[in-house]
């Protein structure tokens, strides 16, 4: 008698795996001298593109676009920052600290804190001890950020119960992914999703550093940044 | 949609994520 084959992740899960985006690399100018303002702008430079690319990947989230594009919109507008952010977690998961913004743009504190990064630091931090301590699994990590874009509490969502349908299916490819793969931590669900409210505030804490930023002409946007950015305002 | 003009051209374009 053999044990039954573990079943086949979930398709949900199988999905968002499959169409993870590889991780981007950090363009820093190899003319400019190094220095605070360099690594802001090859942050702000990096996250963009991260932008981009978290934009192409929502559209390929199952669910995402059965939702009207007046809906992937407002969640995409509420929800952005957010799962721009979960992705630097999860690279920083490795590190006891700083924040790994690229494999080629590691931060420690006080470079965050020269950059004008601190407020964003140590809520990031918080949220990454978090799930070092819960050792997140890829799968978890992938449909959490799914999730924090599906329950962005957008202001001007159109059809509510489709995006309540989508939300429910993500929940239902996390609740069968802990029966199947963690069995014995019946709580589990529920302390990844205890872990979101952090996220919303390092996100809405995130906004506020790069919007001042800006409004301060310390470092300069991309278009697509600068219009994510004002609709969080 | 006139505010947010990138987003919404790029909802509607069909690039694939790893493509990007």
């Amino acid at each position: 008698y053999t044990h039954p084959v573990k079943s086949i992740r979930n398709k949900v899960i199988s999905q968002l795996l499959s169409s993870e985006p590889a991780p981007l690399r950090a363009s820093p100018d190899p003319v400019t001298p190094d220095s605070d303002l360099k690594t802001l702008m090859t942050l702000c430079d990096l996250l963009n593109r991260e932008l981009l690319v978290m934009i192409s990947w929502a559209k390929h989230i199952p669910g995402f676009s059965s939702l009207s594009l007046v809906d992937q919109m407002a969640l995409l507008q509420s929800g952005w920052m957010e799962a721009l952010l979960l992705c630097v977690v999860w690279r920083s998961l490795a590190s006891t600290q700083g924040l790994e913004f690229a494999e080629n743009l590691h931060l420690n504190e006080p470079q965050c804190k020269n950059a004008g990064l601190l407020e964003l630091y140590t809520p990031l931090r918080l949220l990454i001890d978090k799930y070092q301590q819960l050792n997140i699994s890829h799968e978890e990590a992938v449909t959490l950020r799914a999730m924090a874009l599906a329950n962005s509490d957008a202001e001007h969502v159109e059809n509510g119960d489709s995006v309540l349908r989508f939300q429910d299916g993500l929940h239902e490819a996390l609740q069968d992914y802990e029966v199947n793969e963690r069995a014995a931590e019946t709580h589990r669900v529920g302390r990844l999703l205890m872990t979101l409210p952090l996220l919303r505030q390092s996100s809405h804490r995130a906004v506020q550093c790069f919007r001042r930023l800006h409004i301060q002409h310390l470092v300069p946007m991309h278009k697509l940044f600068l219009e994510m950015l004002d609709t969080k305002i | 949609k006139e505010k947010h003009k990138i987003l919404h051209r790029l909802l509607q374009n069909s690039t694939s994520p790893v493509d990007l």
